[in-house]
C-alpha cells in the first residue's frame, strides 16, 4: 500500500458515495446513465468473486463489500426506486457493443485460462470502458449537473492515481501487471477530454456543457 | 508480484 493507491481508493469511494448521495438527496437520477452503473455493478461482481475464495486483508474485504453494495444500491435507485426520473431516452448506448468484445478479449488475453482469472480480466477490461454510456449521454444532451461532473472527476482521478501506484510499485517492488496497466491507461485517457472541460468550465460556470 | 497471485488491489 502506497499513498497513490490509498488516495486512489478513497477517490473511487468518494465518487461512488457522491453519486449515491446525489440520487438519494435529489430523489432523482436524471442525467445519470443507468447503463454505466449496470456495467460497474458487473465489473465489481466479476472482479470480487475472490471474496469467496481468499482473504487478503480487512481493508481489502471491507472496501470490496462497500463497492459492490454501493454499485447495486445505485442500480436499484435508478431502475426501481427513482425509475420515473430515469432519463432512458438519452441513455441509448448499446452496452452489448462493449460487453461482447470485452468478453472475447478476456478469453484471448489473460494471465491464466481459469474461470476466476478470466472473469477478473473481463472486469479489468470492462471497467476501462464502462463510463462510455455516461459520457455518451452527456455528449447527447450537451449538459451535466455540476455534482455529476464531480462524480466523473473523482472516478477519473482514481484511475490516474492507480497509474502512479503502478509506477511506484514497479520501481520499489518490481511489480507490474500488464493487463491492469494497459487497461488503466486506456481508462484514464477516456477521462482526459472530460478533465480538460472540468477544469476549464465547471469551476468557471456552475453548468457543464 | 506474480501475475496471477493474490490480487490486493481493488
Amino acid at each position: 500500500m502506497n499513498v497513490f493507491r490509498l488516495t486512489g481508493d478513497l477517490s473511487h469511494l468518494a465518487a461512488i458515495i457522491i453519486l449515491l448521495l446525489k440520487i438519494w438527496k435529489t430523489r432523482s437520477c436524471a442525467g445519470i446513465s443507468g447503463k454505466s452503473q449496470i456495467l460497474f455493478a458487473l465489473v465489481f461482481t466479476t472482479r470480487y468473486l475472490d471474496l469467496l475464495t481468499s482473504f487478503i486483508s480487512l481493508y481489502n474485504t471491507c472496501m470490496k463489500i462497500i463497492y459492490v453494495g454501493c454499485a447495486y444500491a445505485t442500480v436499484y435507485l435508478i431502475y426501481a426506486k427513482f425509475r420515473a426520473t430515469y432519463d432512458g431516452n438519452h441513455d441509448t448506448f448499446r452496452i452489448e457493443f462493449l460487453v461482447v468484445p470485452v468478453g472475447g478479449l478476456a478469453f484471448l488475453v489473460n494471465h491464466d485460462f481459469s474461470p476466476l482469472e478470466i472473469l477478473w480480466t473481463f472486469s479489468i477490461y470492462l471497467e476501462s470502458v464502462a463510463i462510455l454510456p455516461q459520457l455518451f449521454m452527456i455528449s447527447k444532451t450537451g449538459e451535466a449537473e455540476t455534482i455529476t461532473t464531480h462524480y466523473l472527476f473523482c472516478l477519473g482521478v482514481y484511475r490516474a492515481l492507480y497509474l502512479f501506484n503502478w509506477i511506484w510499485r514497479f520501481y520499489f517492488e518490481g511489480f507490474f501487471d500488464m493487463i491492469a496497466i494497459v487497461a488503466g491507461v486506456v481508462q484514464t485517457i477516456l477521462y482526459c477530454d472530460f478533465f480538460y472541460l472540468y477544469v476549464t468550465k465547471v469551476n468557471a460556470v456552475q453548468r457543464f456543457q | 508480484g506474480d501475475e496471477q497471485g493474490v490480487k490486493d488491489e481493488l
